[in-house]
């Protein structure tokens, strides 16, 4: 049985150039995982949470963009083409839900687009910067073993072009995307060579039971001048499974009085 | 302060809203913005437990009760602010982000956050240009008071303005920024220090999706009716 709640997997990714891969998301996450061991290997250490230039600056296959004029040194992706920053991500880990246990792979925000696959299944994530995903993996997890997640990360689709002498948002084209649009420059800011392009914040798997909560939301009102309050607390619910879910809801107010004391 | 149970039947395969009754707190300890007074937070935990099974999912957070409102100034044309009724001088620093290559661990956020506290501010705006900032963003600046101003995606350069003049009806897709726009707010909605969603920088988004925006954005008539604060603000 697989613990409940979150694990992040923040270690262990290894990343390449798309064109330096000849396998498939599917060969990669059944026949062919990746590993570090020959030198001509397009596989490298990778940053996650963060972006392709984060894990191209720790591998120093970049210079640092941030000091002096490096940054000019480093190809932008209006020179290059998208294809130069499409990126692979693999890392693998292991789970072992029980049976009324399900289990979800979360993304909580990727820059631009993505394939993932997972033990040879393939899930698309949709266009845009800032919304999460969450896949149900329940029915592809390697519960004994090794789970292979390969995930193949797109730019944004209008990185534009910087105009030679820069410019406020470079030539624009970031603004056709739901994206970030300080990264084609600004007069406080350098262009961003790769767009920000990544898995730039948190990836986890999540388990839970049968029934499992969804964005809570948690609003106050007042009255007689701030003596008194109520919390509103509405949540979403969902049963996973094809049986009627006899349910207890616990909702539970403590504040802390002093340190490592509650009132309750 | 507070415990409640209730118990609840949710058919195979559903996906349900459910909202608990309301729990009294008499005279609780308010957040307050840097300045004015503690932070306090209280820590709400959600459990649910399925017959025959067990726990099945929890989920807890750091919650503030406070009240935030701003109207324009007919005066000025400044936005005024208050906090649970009393009005505040906003000390605002602008932001687009902790660093361009997106490494926004916990320790840099707290740092960042905390510079600004010291610095005697109360505010943070994230610029429209930069980032929808991240859960542990606001967490800091629930820590330390710092209220946020949280701005879309827009803006004038790239959104209607600019040379060559760029598209003023941007982004392409609507829908997905409204997709992007919603999925946001419910990431950050319970954070005490949020305190203003503005549509982007220097420039109002395409009407459909200032609308939309405005509409989904707007107090809900049951707090409305409920809250005989609300129209003090």
């Amino acid at each position: 049985m697989a613990e409940l709640g979150k694990t992040e997997l923040d270690s262990g990714w290894l990343a390449a150039r798309s064109t330096e891969v000849d396998l498939t998301g599917i060969q990669l996450t059944t026949t062919h995982p990746p590993s570090l061991n020959s030198s001509s290997s397009p596989w490298m250490e990778a940053v996650v949470p963060g972006t392709v230039l984060g894990t191209l600056l720790k591998n120093k296959l970049i210079p640092d963009p941030f000091y002096g004029l490096e940054n000019d040194a480093i190809l932008d992706i209006g020179d290059s083409g998208r294809d130069y920053y499409t990126f692979w991500f693999f890392t693998t880990f292991k789970c072992a839900p029980s049976g009324n246990q399900h289990v979800d792979l979360n993304f909580r925000a990727i820059n631009y687009s993505a394939e993932v696959y997972l033990n040879g299944h393939k899930k698309i994530l949709p266009k845009g910067m800032f919304r999460r995903h969450s896949l149900d993996i329940t029915d592809i997890l390697h519960p004994d073993g090794q789970n292979l997640l390969a995930v193949l990360v797109h730019p944004p689709d209008h990185p534009g072009n910087i105009p030679p002498k820069g410019g406020q948002g470079g030539d624009h084209e970031i603004g056709k995307d739901v994206a970030a649009q300080y990264v084609e420059g600004w007069d406080w800011m350098t262009p961003i060579r790769d767009r920000n392009t990544g898995i730039w914040d948190e990836v986890s798997i999540y388990v839970t039971g049968p029934v499992k909560i969804a964005d809570p939301h948690l609003v106050s009102s007042f009255f007689d001048n701030y003596e008194r309050v109520y919390l509103h607390a509405t949540i979403e619910l969902e049963n996973r499974n094809d049986w009627v879910a006899e349910c207890s809801l616990i909702i539970h107010v403590t504040t802390e009085l002093v340190e490592n004391a509650c009132l309750v | 302060e507070q415990l409640q149970t209730q118990n609840l039947s949710i058919p195979p395969g559903a996906h349900i809203d459910y909202t608990f009754p309301q729990l009294f707190f008499y005279k609780p300890n308010l957040w307050w913005p840097n300045g004015m007074g503690k932070q306090s937070l209280y820590n709400v935990a959600i459990t649910v437990e399925v017959k025959g099974y067990g726990e099945s999912d929890s989920w807890s957070h750091q919650f503030g009760f406070r009240q935030i409102g701003s109207t324009i100034d007919n005066a000025t044309g400044g936005r005024l602010f208050k906090v649970n009724g009393q009005p505040i001088f906003i000390r605002g620093g602008n932001w687009i982000l902790s660093d361009g290559l997106l490494r926004l661990s916990k320790k840099r956020y707290q740092t960042d956050i905390k510079f600004h506290a010291d610095m005697n501010f109360n505010m943070i705006r994230c610029w429209g240009g930069g980032l929808a900032e991240r859960p542990e963003f606001y967490h800091y600046c629930d820590i330390y008071g710092l209220l946020v101003w949280q701005e879309f995606w827009i803006t004038g350069d790239c959104d209607g303005r600019g040379d060559p003049v760029s598209n003023p009806n941007g982004p392409l897709d609507h829908d997905l920024f409204l997709i992007c726009a919603r999925d946001t707010v419910k990431l950050l909605r319970n954070h005490p220090s949020l305190a203003l969603w503005v549509g982007g920088n220097e420039q109002t988004p395409p009407d459909d999706i200032n609308k939309a925006l405005k509409n989904d954005l707007k107090l809900h008539p049951y707090f409305e009716s409920l809250n005989e604060l609300s129209s003090t603000f």
